[in-house]
């Protein structure tokens, strides 16, 4: 473990616990008085979050983690690996499910076909892998996957007006995350002999990629102290 | 050798 890939993790968490905040902020407005401004904004505007990307993620997770109980790494992994499997099923549930949370997503402009994502990423598994077995299979179809899960996010994202500060701060901490983890391969590529990863560092660079138009438009609204908008 | 890389990263 280096500080790279444990402040990857960390990031990586707070992007969970950022769009849990936003759930339990959306669910717990609902019971007050209607005139509360927040509550106002919250239910009337969509949450912008996308449920096909969290969908994607939760595939992610589902067929990156096979190995949770057959090889047991550290505490630490196992703990991280059920905190990032619970909470994307559990928001994936909440927005699908719970009767006030769902009432903030707009599935009218979450229109990404994210199943054109899931089979082009299989197909390419199938293709291009370490091993051609069935956890190295679905392990690198994750990889893959995940590069490119935010895609319905950000184009979501560019159709919403407003978008509200947790979405944004969930968004680039998701991004962050990737970032960090492309510093922990470097440091781990000159510090351990035979580490090489090129389907993971290729998957990691195309991801933390797709952010960078995303990363310029959130430093922009920061630094001119607006709010965040990314142009249609 | 091929270590059997054992997937130690999340």
């Amino acid at each position: 473990m280096n500080i790279f890939r444990l402040a990857g993790d960390m990031t990586h968490l707070m992007s969970v616990l950022v769009l849990l905040l936003k759930i339990h902020t959306i669910k717990s407005c609902a019971g007050k008085s209607y005139p509360c401004s927040l509550c106002f904004i919250l239910l009337e505007s969509s949450s912008g979050i996308s449920l096909k990307t969290q969908e994607l993620y939760a595939l992610v997770f589902a067929t990156r983690y096979l190995d949770i109980f057959t090889d047991f790494i550290s505490v630490y992994n196992t703990i991280m690996k059920l905190i990032f499997l619970g909470s994307s099923f559990s928001i994936v549930w909440y927005i699908r499910r719970h009767k006030i949370v769902r009432r903030s997503y707009d599935k009218d402009q979450d229109t990404f076909r994210h199943f054109f994502l899931v089979l082009p990423c299989l197909l390419l598994a199938l293709i291009i892998n370490e091993k051609f077995t069935f956890k190295e299979v679905l392990w690198t179809f994750s990889l893959y996957l995940e590069a490119v899960a935010i895609l319905p996010q950000l184009i979501l994202l560019q159709r919403t007006r407003n978008i509200d500060n947790l979405t944004g701060q969930y968004v680039f901490l998701l991004g962050a995350y990737r970032a960090l983890y492309i510093l922990n391969w470097i440091y781990r590529y000159f510090t351990e002999p035979h580490y090489v990863h090129w389907i993971t560092w290729i998957s990691g660079l195309v991801q933390t990629l797709l952010y960078a138009d995303f990363f310029y438009y959130y430093f922009s609204s920061l630094k001119n102290n607006v709010k965040l908008k990314l142009p249609a | 050798s091929a270590t059997t890389d054992v997937k130690d990263e999340l």
